[in-house]
């Protein structure tokens, strides 16, 4: 009863900006803007009334900027490691259909956007006319990258593992430290053969771990199953290994996010035999997201 | 470049390409 | 077999379609997610190689379509998608074998639209391959790889004090090749290992049937114009050499020694006669080295024939030291296979050498020796050892038509006593029946005393 608005919230910028698409919790694909830490946000907040000629009361319209972490399991509880608020308009009344610009300058946006099997990190905008009863509220949800530079330190890794008298091999990779779109080059020397080997795949092994003591959580998912040989090979024999990472939906590495949760990569080496038992060598590696020539 | 990139290998030996499976 | 065939065809021939329609809307990516799923019948393990050859046939057919499209596609000006794109994307694949079998195609049509990168190109295809470790999906593989290169491999001579190009040169050609070819034939003699042994008959029967496979390697090689003597002699053949060598499986021996013989031209197999004949002293024991050898002789005795010169001069010799060689080193040679060849190297002689009468006697005298060796000093007639030995004896009577001029062969009696008495009596009358046919004139006590000897079996 009586009247209400429409509140739409338009970026500045927005040609000049990325857009990412987000799967959301009922499966759907979204697309949001991409922002960076220490950018700043700014755009208009447009308010519809949706009875013409009728005035719409409130006590106060504001602006939030958020970043929150929210575990799945105590949905109620949202986590806010940052919070600006800014009034847009103090208590009145709207007769009209009016815009507000707002600015929140050089924003500090410390953690990269995740959405995840049981926690969600994610940064919104918050409009929300104050009124007697219930409030009117709009979000508009933002995505922020984080960017790395090169990593100075970047050795390959290389490692000898075996099964006594069984199977041996030597595997290796060409960094520890791979960005989104990387390639990871490599190869798998084989020392000792005396099984009848089947096939062998690299995995890439997403492990998201929420909680901090007895009710830490670990919770992994394949993100990727990619075959590098087909058949047995025998003793001298080298495998060429060239995954392309770009090819799959990663997320850089995340550790202790606000002390609530972690992302972590694996690379998991699995060699079957004829009678499929499965041989496997896991191996943490770090993902990182290297800034667009454009940005930078 | 990044498309066609490898490790070098080590030569497999005659002997053992050629060996029966063990 | 017919079944399991019936099946994946049917697979094959709607993903064809699939991925035909979508090529014709201009629909890439989709035109290679059907392709990927055709070729995903290809990581079969049910089929026999015969069935496996006519899937992959029909597929590879059809692969054509794929290729034909981005040829077409891509030398069209302004394409905003690159073939490099193309040649990653494609490896996004999560199964190894329609991957490589779609990277090849890629990597063809980039090959023919813009030579720059060919020589990377070609050195990544035949090393990814190594991935494929499946004895008959990797010989199939790199089959494909091998069929599709066949018209753009470099064939520009090889100039040590020129600039590397990326084109490549003849030498990255043969590197290639050989190194193809010897993936194959590791994969080609691994398959007598797959299986129960009660199966090895099947087996080996199969590994007949994908000899060819193998064999089309050499056969690349041939066709490489540039490839001068030098290089013949430093890297292709001591690269075939050794693989053959090393493999240690008769089958894959007897069936590659004959293959460099019928391929390569006989310029080449006269400059290396002797590495070789080396080999074939330490090929394995099942081979069937005669065969080998005396393919090579017949060949090369008739380009002798034809084409007299310096470089021939030695042929006689070389093969006489080095059958000589071989017979010691193969113990398990049978004796009537070392007549026989000794057989072919006296036609070898009379055909190329006629006026040389020593060579004859070379014969006689290397064939004694066999015998001293062996302690054979009685050949039973009806033995496989006396049809050569005979055959052997008979030639010189034969081709000169006097048997005065067979009496200047300072071995043939020696060879003559090792017959038993049935054998001598045969070549008595052979010698007999020469000197009525030819009315030879036996005019001196001493060639009287020397023919009574000889036909001694008639006379007492």
């Amino acid at each position: 009863f009586g009247q209400s608005a429409d509140i739409d919230i338009v970026l500045d910028g927005t040609e000049n900006r990325q857009r990412v698409g987000v799967k959301t919790e009922d499966g759907k694909k979204e697309g949001y803007l991409v922002y960076y830490d220490g950018e700043s946000v700014s755009g208009k907040v447009n308010i519809t009334l949706k009875k013409p000629g009728y005035k719409l009361e409130h006590q106060g319209i504001k602006i939030e900027f958020s970043g929150q972490i929210e575990l799945y399991y105590d949905r109620g509880n949202h986590y806010e490691f940052t919070s600006l608020t800014k009034e847009l308009a103090r208590p009145g009344e709207l007769t009209q259909n009016t815009s507000y610009p707002f600015e929140f300058l050089n924003v500090e946006k410390p953690f990269e956007s995740y959405t995840g099997s049981n926690v969600r990190l994610r940064y919104l905008l918050r409009v929300t006319i104050v009124r007697r009863i219930s409030d009117t509220v709009k979000e508009l949800d933002l995505v922020v990258h984080t960017l790395s530079s090169y990593p100075d330190m970047n050795n390959s890794i290389k490692m000898e593992v075996g099964i006594e008298d069984c199977l041996h091999i030597e595997f290796e990779y060409n960094k520890c430290k791979y960005h989104l779109k990387d390639v990871i080059v490599g190869k798998i020397y084989f020392l000792l053969v005396r099984i009848k080997l089947k096939h062998m795949e690299i995995a890439i092994i997403k492990k998201e771990t929420t909680g901090t003591g007895a009710n830490m959580f670990t919770e992994s998912d394949t993100i990727a199953k990619y075959e590098i040989m087909d058949g047995a090979p025998v003793r001298g024999e080298s495998i060429p290994i060239r995954v392309f990472l770009a090819g799959y939906e990663l997320t850089p590495t995340m550790k202790d996010i606000n002390k609530k949760f972690s992302v972590k990569y694996y690379l998991n080496l699995v060699l079957m035999d004829e009678e499929d038992r499965r041989y496997f060598k896991q191996q943490e590696i770090t993902l990182w997201r290297k800034g667009e020539k454009a940005h930078s | 470049i990044e498309a066609t990139r490898r490790l070098n290998v080590k030569k497999q030996t005659l002997d053992d390409a050629y060996a029966a499976p063990a | 077999q017919e079944k399991l065939l019936e099946e994946a065809m049917t697979n094959v021939r709607f993903q064809a379609h699939q991925m035909k329609m979508s090529l014709d809307k201009q629909k890439l990516m989709d035109g290679l997610k059907h392709a990927s799923s055709m070729l995903s019948e290809l990581r079969t393990s049910l089929l026999s190689p015969k069935s496996y050859y006519e899937l992959y046939m029909t597929i590879t057919d059809e692969l054509r379509y794929l290729e034909s499209y981005l040829l077409e596609e891509f030398r069209k000006e302004q394409k905003d998608r690159k073939i490099p794109d193309l040649y990653e994307i494609v490896q996004y694949a999560g199964n190894i074998v329609p991957r490589l079998y779609l990277l090849i195609t890629v990597g063809l049509v980039h090959i023919q639209t813009n030579s720059s990168s060919k020589k990377d190109l070609m050195k990544d295809l035949v090393e990814m391959c190594r991935g494929v470790q499946h004895p008959l999906r990797g010989l199939f593989l790199r089959n494909y790889l091998l069929q599709c290169m066949r018209n753009v491999l470099p064939d520009t001579p090889d100039d040590p004090n020129a600039a590397e190009t990326p084109e490549g040169t003849v030498r990255d050609s043969i590197d290639f090749v050989l190194m193809n070819f010897a993936e194959m034939n590791k994969l080609w003699v691994r398959m007598q290992h797959q299986g129960h042994s009660r199966e090895r008959e099947r087996r080996e029967q199969e590994r007949e049937e994908l000899k060819i496979l193998v064999g089309t390697n050499l056969v690349r090689l041939s066709q490489l114009d540039s490839v001068s003597l030098d290089l013949y002699k430093k890297l292709v053949l001591p690269g075939i050499l050794e693989q053959v060598v090393s493999c240690r499986d008769a089958i894959a021996q007897e069936y590659l020694m004959e293959c460099i013989i019928q391929v390569f031209p006989d310029e080449l197999h006269l400059a290396t006669l002797s590495a070789f004949l080396k080999s074939c002293s330490e090929l394995q024991a099942g081979v069937n080295v005669k065969n080998v050898i005396i393919s090579l002789m017949n060949r090369l005795a008739t380009f002798t024939q034809k084409n007299p010169s310096p470089e021939t001069a030695q042929l006689f010799d070389i093969f006489s030291d080095q059958i000589a060689s071989i017979i010691q080193c193969r113990h398990e040679m049978l004796v009537e296979d070392m007549v026989s060849l000794e057989v072919s190297l006296l036609d070898l002689a009379l055909k190329c050498y006629p006026d040389r009468i020593d060579y004859v006697d070379k014969v006689m005298e290397s064939t004694v020796a066999i015998f001293e060796k062996l302690s054979l000093d009685r050949i039973e007639y009806y033995s496989a050892t006396s049809r050569e030995l005979t055959r052997l004896m008979k030639i010189p009577i034969d081709e000169y038509n006097d048997v005065l001029r067979v009496l200047e062969l300072e071995h043939y009696i020696r060879l003559l006593v090792c017959f038993d008495y049935q054998g001598r009596s045969a070549i008595a009358s052979a010698l007999v029946n020469s000197a009525l046919e030819n009315g030879t004139l036996i005019s001196t006590p001493e060639q009287v005393d020397a023919i009574l000897s000889m036909i001694s079996p008639m006379v007492t």
